[in-house]
């Protein structure tokens, strides 16, 4: 009949930023720009009853209450990302040809719990 | 990271760089042989693309919500095409001087190379520009009217030189030379093989600049003289990839 301690806030599902610079990896000589690159990632637990805040939708947060009263048979629900963000890169080719490319789905904005 | 993760050292990549490579589309670290300076076209369009990325960010709505319609992913505005990847290909081709009359009425041909091998066959050309720059004006400023482009297509490189007839080239276009303009831009898609997806590996052209002084071939030769000007060549092209392009997912009404 009692919820569950709830985990300390740094450790429910968030974004975490982290940002790869193109010279740490040895492609400054290539990449133009930008520098470098956002490498975010999402990292946390959708627990009950937090998962009802933590841009979850129903099912996740029907799956952390079943997971509150029997968790040997339903897992947590997972911490993914729910909105992501595309890049540009400018860059010389082995052709000596400049390019400039858009990739899509490149950067994690934010993380939700499903 | 460690620094195994670019080529930092010498030796075979990490498994993560060639990840990271390959979801850039790319199979191994460009190595280019001399850094060339960006040409302003591509810095203006990537600063563009990186103000629209933030514009994006600080109107994001909640997932699913109504609100403005999103901006094209793989569409190049500043150009109007549909397209994730732009390139600027450097001519090849020899260079020439404009005030060496080659034949007259004929002021200058100029041999262009391109060299598009880099283009993967399923991306789907969407602009393919020659882009000319004539170089700086002399006294007389930029070329008045009288003059004419003619572009054809280049016989293959075992004709070119020992055989070449004018016969073997297959002509593009023709047209007046705009007067008063120092950059000519010729759209080339759906030119002869330019317009075929995949785009040739390699595209060769030969450029041939006219006056047409009225048969007066010493006009021809001092209006030659008079455009005194270097020419350099390169081409636009942009590309849509299909696979790392999704469509703009359409709002719920």
């Amino acid at each position: 009949a009692v919820a569950p301690a709830a985990p300390a806030p740094d450790r429910v599902c968030r974004p975490h930023q982290l940002y790869v610079s193109f010279r740490d990896v040895g492609w400054h000589d290539w990449i133009i720009a930008p520098r470098g690159f956002m490498a975010n990632y999402c990292r946390g637990s959708c627990p009950f009853p937090l998962a009802t805040q933590l841009n979850s939708v129903n099912h996740a947060i029907l799956q952390s209450l079943m997971h509150s009263v029997a968790p040997a048979q339903t897992p947590l629900p997972c911490c993914i990302p729910i909105r992501l963000s595309p890049i540009s890169v400018l860059f010389y080719d082995n052709g000596d040809n400049v390019v400039l490319r858009h990739y899509e789905d490149m950067v994690v904005d934010e993380c939700g719990c499903r | 990271l460690t620094p195994g993760l670019g080529r930092a050292q010498p030796g075979p990549l990490s498994p993560q760089a060639v990840a990271l490579l390959r979801a850039l589309g790319l199979s191994e670290p460009p190595a280019p042989r001399q850094p060339r300076p960006v040409p302003p076209l591509l810095w203006r369009l990537f600063r563009k693309s990186q103000e629209k990325l933030a514009a994006a960010k600080e109107t994001q709505e909640p997932e699913g919500a109504e609100g403005p319609e999103q901006a094209q992913p793989c569409h190049v505005e500043e150009l109007g095409v549909p397209g994730n990847i732009v390139r600027l290909v450097p001519d090849r081709g020899g260079s020439v001087q404009l005030e060496e009359p080659a034949l007259p009425p004929l002021c200058a041909e100029k041999p262009l190379f391109f060299n598009l091998s880099a283009l993967a066959p399923e991306e789907q050309p969407t602009l393919v520009r020659l882009e000319l720059h004539l170089g700086p004006a002399g006294a007389q400023g930029p070329p008045g009217p009288g003059w004419e482009l003619s572009l054809s297509l280049a016989p293959g490189p075992q004709l070119w030189g020992r055989q070449a007839h004018w016969h073997h080239r297959q002509l593009l276009l023709t047209q007046p030379l705009p007067p008063g303009r120092d950059t000519i831009h010729l759209d080339l898609l759906d030119l002869g093989p330019v317009g075929a997806s995949p785009l040739p590996r390699n595209l060769s052209l030969v450029l041939e600049i006219l006056h047409g002084s009225g048969g007066d071939g010493n006009g021809t030769e001092a209006a030659c003289a008079s455009l005194g000007r270097s020419l350099e060549a390169s081409l636009l092209v942009v590309t849509l990839h299909p696979q790392q392009c999704r469509p703009v997912a359409r709002r719920r009404r």
